[in-house]
């Protein structure tokens, strides 16, 4: 499964 | 993070406060489209509606509650104590159209089919289309007393810099995000337009304008 991207950009 | 992330996001807090030292040095919002200061905001409350749920780092942190706030007093200063140099009659693109397409393209592209991924995903496509308004006010006008080319050069290099982020983070950090990066190119591409927009209208309309 895709791994979710964490979203650790502003 | 990387110099480029990290320039980038620097950048984007200069052009923040860019515009609110103009706003507040010419007591004026002229030229201004509250439209697109309203959709940072909005673009600023979805993306970083898990701040104090989800810790990433101190910098993030502080970043995301400056960028919060900052984008929310704009507004407030340009609908309360500047309203006055306000004219709503040039300020008249339709920001439904963006944001119900940005929630059309959250629906068809996000990573999962949960609330915050749905919302974020949300205002990264809002983020990419929120400057629309403001381009069209400048196209029509023309004039941009309070947009300066300096709060456009930082708004680039923030917009920029995060191209490159994104290779670096592909090469090193195997990390990849097809939604950032392909509503971050077409933001990039909307800027440069914007950018064009305001040497065409401003910087060269400037000149003639000289007796």
């Amino acid at each position: 499964a895709q791994t979710l991207p964490v979203h650790d950009e502003l | 993070m990387n110099l480029f992330r990290l320039g980038g996001d620097l950048a984007h807090l200069v052009s923040i406060f860019i515009l609110l030292q103009k706003i507040t040095a010419n007591k004026s919002a002229a030229g201004i489209s509250i439209k697109t200061q309203i959709l940072y905001s909005i673009v600023y409350v979805t993306r970083y509606i898990d701040v104090f749920t989800k810790w990433i780092s101190l910098y993030t942190f502080v970043m995301k509650l400056i960028f919060i706030a900052s984008s929310f007093y704009t507004v407030w200063l340009m609908h309360n104590t500047y309203k006055s140099t306000q004219n709503p009659q040039i300020d008249t693109f339709k920001i439904r159209y963006l944001i119900g397409g940005s929630i059309i393209m959250a629906a068809i592209f996000n990573h999962k089919l949960t609330f915050n991924e749905l919302v974020w995903s949300f205002s990264i496509w809002l983020e990419s289309v929120a400057i629309l308004p403001q381009l069209f006010m400048l196209q029509r006008t023309g004039e941009a007393e309070n947009i300066t080319v300096h709060y456009i050069f930082a708004l680039g290099i923030y917009r920029a810099l995060y191209i490159p982020n994104w290779v670096y983070r592909w090469i090193f950090d195997q990390y990849f995000d097809y939604i950032a990066t392909v509503a971050g190119i077409i933001q990039t591409l909307i800027y440069s337009d914007f950018f064009y927009v305001y040497y065409q209208r401003v910087m060269k309309g400037k000149k003639f304008e000289l007796p």
